[in-house]
């Protein structure tokens, strides 16, 4: 257990700081096992510091900084210890355009380098123009959900109208 | 091992059965508020073991089971089947001669719910068991419900430590 | 104070059924005050029902659905008792676009018809393009905040690249 | 009563006095993530006597005041001040002299914050005192902070109660 743990981290750690500095083009973010000699009751502390800020508290960060950051850390440990399924609800909700990009870059990466297949539900124009395939769900009948595939060149039309079901 | 479909009927808004292929690479989920695509995720949880309502958003667990439209009547059994490939043979031994695998979780009013794999009764244990063994889990940190992103960020330290287990 | 509670509920309550059923173009919402024979200790209980679906309870709405019921909630205050400014800060951010353009409706009928003055904090280019007037923020300078106010014609052609900073 | 504009100086990312003018109608906020804007509602929530400082993402108060930049150093001291225009005579009787009226809201390290209406100290109980008869104040249920919207749905009953009272 012990030194699994400890290995595991240092991966993790490595990755996060890799990932971050990619997502937010620039900065530094480290992981830290803190209260405790004993890596299995030790707590997990995050460190991020975003490009030209002062290392402050994570409760700081704005809601899209927190995001990308927390989105940087999902990636790590995905890199760690890869998992069949990846699925993020409306991850990109808090985001600006230029940070959706930069994480339809990061989830596009992964999805082509390892065997994770990752489901992206969103909202955001840019990020249903960079998926696979796209799947849509209605409430043609009220109240009750049934799925359709959507013709993705048909999509980057009406990228809006889809919204409206 | 590779998650290939998830089959979904009488579980929350979805009904009537219904397909939800996973493919390799990355699938899109649109649709206008209120349109059921966090019930999709919610319904992968659910058959990989979830046992708090809680993190299905309910007070209780038959609150997964449709209650019903303005159209139609409630029902009183909910099913969730993940069908996965085992073509690469990762999974433990005994799943070798499955190419496929399936778990499905079935909920009924009053009764509680059980498993199957590859249509025989199991314990949630085993079904856990499963699917950490394949990388997965309704606790995973690869998975991340709508509004839970910086969830990570705000958790304490010891919680965080929890995820690092995961990957070790 | 008890009288004046009541009658505050009544119209709260009046406004809110109005303001939800206008939002989600049909269904029905309540108010009730619950736990309390006094109005003084009694507990608000919000009944919401979106069009074609059953009653559920709040907890098993979906996202946009929870952000729209409270928005409804928040103006249906607004119209009882007025107040000089109203900040709504990415309220918009979990809604389709369909529901963005609601959005826009109530907030730009309240601006017009009251005093209120609202800001809206927003990344979302419809409700960039519904606005009065837009106020940029940049970090020009690294970790230091500045204003800049935006020329709307020009905004509308790159709503995505103010983004971008 | 009516808010018309708000002068930040070494609060949060505003190191340098920054006027943010509130019109009539929408003003609509935008900028890339990180660069302030939630920063200007949580000025507006201080100088209208916010107390906790949790509702400002902070552990305590003094982690509003500018503490530096890769290329700046920390400040300290922090300040804002809200503007209003009593031309339709709403505000309270002692105020019918004055056709505008400056709240403002100052805090040094290690000092702790101290208030003025036009120039004269004030308590804390005085300011919202002021803003509630303005029909405003930080704990509005008009002002809402980033991700917050839906908290009024989650609060208990008793908790929703006491916005309705705001409207009593
Ligand atoms: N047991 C149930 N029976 C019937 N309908 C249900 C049940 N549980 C939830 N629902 C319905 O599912 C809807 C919510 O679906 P969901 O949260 O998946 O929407 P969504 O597509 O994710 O929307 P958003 O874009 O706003 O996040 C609610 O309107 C609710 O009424
Ligand atoms: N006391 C402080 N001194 C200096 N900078 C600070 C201080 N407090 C917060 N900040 C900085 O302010 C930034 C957050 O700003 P804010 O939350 O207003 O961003 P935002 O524009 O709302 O972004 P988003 O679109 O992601 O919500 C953080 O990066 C943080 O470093
Ligand atoms: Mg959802
Ligand atoms: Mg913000």
């Amino acid at each position: 257990g012990r030194l699994r743990l400890a290995d595991a981290f240092k991966k993790v750690n490595e990755a996060f700081q890799e990932t971050f500095t990619r997502l937010f083009n620039g900065g530094t973010a480290q992981l830290e096992l803190i209260d405790g000699d004993d890596p299995l009751n030790a707590g997990l502390e995050i460190y991020a510091q975003p490009p030209g800020k002062k290392l402050t508290s994570l409760a700081l960060m704005s809601g899209g900084e927190q995001s990308m950051t927390a989105t940087a850390l999902i990636f790590s440990l995905l890199q760690t210890n890869p998992a069949p399924i990846c699925v993020l609800d409306e991850v990109d909700a808090p985001l600006d355009d230029h940070n959706v990009a930069r994480f339809c870059d990061l989830v596009g990466e992964w999805a082509r380098k390892s065997n994770t297949r990752i489901v992206v539900v969103t909202h955001h124009p840019v990020t249903m123009s960079r998926v696979d395939r796209l799947f849509g769900v209605t409430m043609a009948e009220r109240g009750v959900s049934s799925l359709l595939s959507i013709d993705l060149d048909e999509a980057l039309v009406h990228a809006s109208t889809a919204e409206a079901g | 091992v590779a998650f290939t479909k998830l089959r979904i009927q009488g579980f929350k808004s979805f009904v009537d059965a219904t397909d939800f292929h996973i493919e390799p690479g990355v699938t899109g989920v649109v649709g206008p508020n209120g349109c059921g695509k966090s019930n999709i995720v919610e319904a992968l949880k659910w058959v990989m073991g979830e046992s708090r309502s809680k993190q299905l958003r309910g007070a209780d667990m038959e609150e997964v089971i449709f209650n019903g439209s303005s159209d139609r009547p409630a029902r009183n059994v909910a099913e969730v089947e993940l069908v996965m490939s085992n073509a690469d043979g990762s999974l433990p031994p005994q799943y070798t001669e499955h190419p496929t695998v399936g778990v499905s979780r079935r909920i009924e009013r009053g009764k509680g719910s059980d498993y199957r794999i590859n249509k025989s009764r199991k314990t949630a244990g085993e079904v856990k068991l499963l699917f950490s063994d394949a990388g997965s889990g309704a606790a995973s940190s690869a998975i991340v419900s709508q509004g839970r992103v910086a969830s990570i960020i705000n958790a304490k330290p010891v919680e965080r430590r929890q995820i690092l287990e995961e990957a070790a």
